[in-house]
This record gives structure tokens, C-alpha cells and sequence, in this order.
């Protein structure tokens, strides 16, 4: 699979409805210190599951837009995550031996709840990481790396790097 | 198992040795468990760059510490593959040689999957085949599609 | 002595704001105790780039971290002093304003103390008075005077 | 006062005797990745007396030149610091109403032993914290901060930080 599109509102800094296409390749993303690169990165952590300590918050609710000085703080934050089915990867949670060329992901927070959806309807935490699996994404793993979290690896007890390779076989 | 975690160890130890090799252009790396065959013990990487002793991992600067971590993230990649890798500022602590080890290593291996990378660094942003700039104005950020020409 | 405290914390928070928006060009800053008056309670940074609401402080963005901290260190100097900064690389995090922003400010302390910065960046060296360049030969380091000019 | 030289001698990837002069103003040091740069920042912490847990190593030996592929180790490390004497910060220690423009402090170790020396004669860790002291120079402040350490102190936790304002005060 790949990423196709993300689309993000009310989340961190990005106030309205931001939808950033991707495409095959190298892409790289720019910008001042502060402008929002990381909380694009935590965009896509958050809707693939990772929690508001990764995502350097201490609760979830720290995500949604908080207005800055300018602007009335947002409701909710969501992100949606569309992502490549042209080689039917999705297939078996489409039900009845329907397809689609792309399936979304998406999660919802306001400040008193908590939500995932697959395609447009609400699905569980264990459902969401299901249908990662068999993507083989990993919201843990060692393929999305945060800011400063570079040489994690190289810092880590060695019990727990031994379990990465647990996961990984 | 203990079988297949045996393998996998075996078929990534020598994907990292290989890539470390060229990130380091020489030198060995292994990886190992601190007690061989205990596959509940710790794993521990032993990186050795060229014309250096083998030392403590703490020891490596911070440059070769970005270098050992990333050949063993693609490492594990070779195994796994994952269908993208989202890197944020992963360069920052390479000198402008590594730099351009490190990013003809990700446009290579952004062939085969979606590799989306965060960097300040211009020489990162020159192995790329697209940008988005991100910026900020009241508080709120914008992304915009830049011309990489 | 809980005077004395209470008159370092006061001191060095007029000056923590004041580098702090010398750094970020606007905004405010403050140090604070966790619990007003309570000289044994903690320590808490409030940190508010312009245009943003104040926040968490481990929300704010990787340069702006690096900005907070070294506005804490020179605050502190101011107060305490001391004769020289070596600082090794500090700048790693920051775009090309901020680089220069916090250069500036470090060739400013330089007329007054010694600074010894280790860094990559060349914005960083444009502001130096002199440059050491360290080579690696077979295991083996060593120290040239470069040329700035 | 100001530092007027390092000399370092089998001190991690300084094999032989090295003499860097220091003077006035911004001095940076540069070089590649794995240069030696930080192992030069670590002779400074280390003549001040660092632990080895802050330079990089588990245990003090690990800071002796270890030969890397082509020679044979060191059998000693030592870092001798030259301090500015010229505003007499320092006369209190050199006995007897004597002046020098100079002082110098030493830390040499070897695999067994561990030694300070001040004007090249031994003296104790007690004596060099009280002479760092009468210069101001504070070996575990804030004036002195290692690679990747720089936002060490927004990730404190508020009491650690606190007291980093009670040695200050
Ligand atoms: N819930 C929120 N609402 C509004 N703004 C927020 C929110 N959470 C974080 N921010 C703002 O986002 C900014 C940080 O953005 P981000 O970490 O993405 O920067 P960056 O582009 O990665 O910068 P750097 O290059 O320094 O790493 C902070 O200034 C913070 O105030
Ligand atoms: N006791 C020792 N004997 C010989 N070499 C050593 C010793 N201790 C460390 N080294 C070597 O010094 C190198 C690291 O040097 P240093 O950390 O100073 O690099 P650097 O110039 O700061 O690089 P970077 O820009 O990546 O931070 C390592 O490759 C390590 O092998
Ligand atoms: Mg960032
Ligand atoms: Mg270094």
C-alpha cells in the first residue's frame, strides 16, 4: 500500500480542513522552526494509534486547536488517512467481496471522546490495528521516527531492543 | 519460536552489516545477543567505522550514532517491508558527506516504497522528487506543493 | 536562605523574558515556582512564542525547545558570570534565522566572556572571530587553526 | 578569567600530545562526523572533573587513547587546562603572596589510578572544585552543555530545575 492522502482539521496547528496528497518517491517536508512539520508527523501517528504521550502531549485533548492568540479554540481534531488498495490488501475488511481502490482511517477526538473510523464508520482500536497489520504498518515500529528519536535504538536497554526483533519475527 | 527469531536475527545482522558498510564506507557492525543462543537475553549492536577500535556504543559520536541507528532501521526494513517510512529530522546530526550517504540511501530505497522525510537541511531536500512547505502565520500552519526546480 | 532565592528567581526571570523575546522577536516568558512562595516546590518554565497560546512545554517545536534553553543559560549568565560557554552543537535544531538569531546573540556574550561553540553550520562559523578544525587519520585526531577569510 | 590553553596527551582519540590555545572572543571547532570534536569538549568536562557517565564512557579507562586499528593504546590519559591569572583570581592558592600570570590544572589517569594536580603538583578533587570556584567556573553548570544536552533542561523534571537556581543563588 502507500499513503495517499492525509487530511487533517482542528488538529494541532492545523485549524481548518488541510487535505496533503502523497505520492510515490521521496518527499520531503519543509519549513521555519515551529511553522508545524512535527505536528503534521504526529498527525499521521495519531491517527494510526500512537498515544498523546508519543505525540507530545500529556492528554489527548492538548491535540485539538487551541486557538493560538487569534482564534477561538476548535471543537474536535480529526485525521483521516487514506491509503492505497489497488493490490486488494484491504480487501477482507470490505465485506461481501467488495473493493474500492483506496480505504480510509480515520480518528476523532474532542474533549470527552475518543473515536476510530473505517471507511466513514466507527470501528474499534484492535480493528484499526488489524487493518494496519495486514498493510504490515506498524505504529510502533521502526519505520516512523520522531523528531530526536533518531538514535532511540541506540539508547535503548538491550532487553528492549531485543523485543523489536521479537516483533519484527 | 526460537527458531525463527534465530533466523530473523541472522537475516538482518547481515542486512546491517551490509548497509553499515556502506553508510561507513567499511568498517563492521554485527548484531548479537548478550548471551549467544538465550534468545530472552538483551541484543546488542556492535559497531566498529573503519580504522577504529571497536568501543563502547555511547562512545560513537553523534553523527555515527544517526549512521549505526539508521542501517539498522533499514535493516529491520529489509526484512519487514513496510509500505513507507516517515523520517522527522533524522539528518540533524550529519556532517554534509553523510548527509549525501544517508539521502542516496533513502532515494533508493524510496524506489520501492513512500519515503516522506522532514528536514532543514538543503541537501536533503535536493535528493527529493517533491516538497511541501509548511508555515505558520496567527498561530495556524498551511502546507503548500513547492517547486523543487 | 529564602530571600536570596526568591531575589535570584526574580532576577533571572527579568532576564529570561528579556532573551527570550530578543530570541523569538515578541512573546513572553516566565519562571515560576510550582508552588507560589514554596522555595522547595519546583521549577516551571512558561514559555509563549509570539501569536501561539502558551502551551505544554514539550509541544513546542524542536528549535523553539532549543531557543527556551538557551534563553534559561544565558539568563543564568547574566546573573552568574562565569567566565567562558562551550557549547556543542546547540545550533543542531534551528533553521537558518533562528541560527543566525542565536549567532548573534553569542558573539555579543563573546565580547565579555569566551565562547567555544562546536557546530556544523556554516551560519554559525560566519560569526566566529576563529576557527579549530578537527581531522581523524587512522584512528588519530587533530587540531588545525583554519583561515576564516 | 579565560582558558589560555588545553593540552591533552592519549586522552580518547587525542594519541599525542596536543596543544590548543584559546583566546578572547567566538571560537568554533568544526570537522566531520566522528572527527573528535566532542572528545575535545570532553578533555575540558573531564579536567574539571566530570564523571565518566558524562563523558561517554562506563568507566574512566575507556577514556584512554585505545589505539584504534593501526596503534597501540596509551598508557595513560591527561588533560592539563591553562587558566587566566591576570586578575589575580587565583593568588589565593599559590602560597605566600606569589603571583603568576598563569595556573594550570591536571587530571591524569591511567588504568589503575586517577590523579589532579594544580601548578603541576598533586592536590585533591576538593582543591580543584574549590579553585573552579573561585573563577566562577561551576564543571556541572550551565555554562558547559554536551552534544544533544542543550534542551536537557526543559525536559528536567520542576525540582531538579529548581535546584539548579538554588546553586546559582
Ligand atoms: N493544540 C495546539 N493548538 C495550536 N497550536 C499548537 C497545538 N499544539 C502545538 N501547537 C504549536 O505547534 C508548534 C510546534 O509545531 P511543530 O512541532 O510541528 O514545529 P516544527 O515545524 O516541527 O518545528 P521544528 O523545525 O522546530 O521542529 C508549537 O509552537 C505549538 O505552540
Ligand atoms: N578512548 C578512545 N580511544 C580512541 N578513540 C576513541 C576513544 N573514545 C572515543 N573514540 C573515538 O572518537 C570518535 C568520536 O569522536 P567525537 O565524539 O569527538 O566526534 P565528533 O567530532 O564530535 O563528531 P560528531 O560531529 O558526529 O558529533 C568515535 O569514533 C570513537 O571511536
Ligand atoms: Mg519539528
Ligand atoms: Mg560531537
Amino acid at each position: 500500500t502507500r499513503i495517499n492522502k492525509v487530511v487533517l482539521s482542528g488538529f494541532k496547528s492545523f485549524q481548518k480542513k488541510t487535505v496533503i496528497p502523497f505520492f510515490d518517491g521521496l518527499t520531503t517536508i519543509v519549513g521555519e522552526n515551529g511553522a508545524g512539520k512535527s505536528n503534521l508527523f504526529d498527525a499521521i501517528s495519531f491517527v494510526m494509534g500512537r498515544r498523546s504521550s508519543q505525540l507530545r502531549a500529556d492528554r489527548l485533548e492538548q491535540l485539538i486547536f487551541n486557538g493560538g492568540e487569534r482564534h477561538s479554540p476548535a471543537e474536535e481534531a480529526q485525521v483521516v488517512l487514506h491509503l492505497d488498495n489497488q493490490e486488494s490488501v484491504f480487501d477482507r475488511f470490505l465485506g461481501n467481496g467488495s473493493t474500492a481502490p483506496e480505504i480510509t482511517l480515520g480518528r476523532r477526538i474532542t474533549r470527552s471522546s475518543s473515536t476510530y473510523t473505517f471507511m466513514g464508520r466507527a470501528c474499534s482500536r484492535a480493528q484499526v490495528d488489524e487493518i494496519l497489520e495486514a498493510a504490515k504498518i506498524d505504529p510502533d515500529g521502526q519505520q516512523l521516527i520522531a523528531q530526536g528519536m533518531i538514535t532511540d535504538i541506540i539508547k535503548k536497554n538491550p532487553v528492549r531492543r531485543r523485543e523489536i526483533l521479537d516483533e519484527v519475527s | 519460536k526460537r527458531g525463527r527469531f534465530l533466523e530473523t536475527l541472522a537475516a538482518v545482522t547481515v542486512q546491517f552489516d551490509r548497509i553499515f558498510k556502506e553508510l561507513f564506507q567499511g568498517g563492521t557492525a554485527s548484531l548479537e545477543l548478550e548471551t549467544p543462543g538465550d534468545i530472552s537475553s538483551g541484543l546488542l549492536i556492535k559497531a566498529h567505522p573503519p580504522e577504529k577500535e571497536p568501543h563502547v556504543l555511547d562512545s560513537l559520536s553523534g553523527g555515527e550514532q544517526t549512521l549505526v541507528a539508521a542501517a539498522f532501521i533499514f535493516a529491520l526494513q529489509e526484512y519487514q517491508h513496510a509500505p513507507f517510512f516517515i523520517l522527522d529530522e533524522i539528518d540533524a546530526a550529519l556532517d554534509l558527506m553523510n548527509v549525501t550517504r544517508l539521502s542516496r540511501m533513502l532515494r533508493d530505497y524510496a524506489k520501492r516504497l513512500q519515503v516522506i522525510v522532514v528536514s532543514h537541511n538543503e541537501e536533503t531536500v535536493r535528493h527529493a522528487d517533491r516538497a511541501y512547505g509548511v508555515t505558520m502565520k496567527n498561530g495556524v500552519s498551511q502546507v503548500l506543493a513547492l517547486n523543487l526546480n
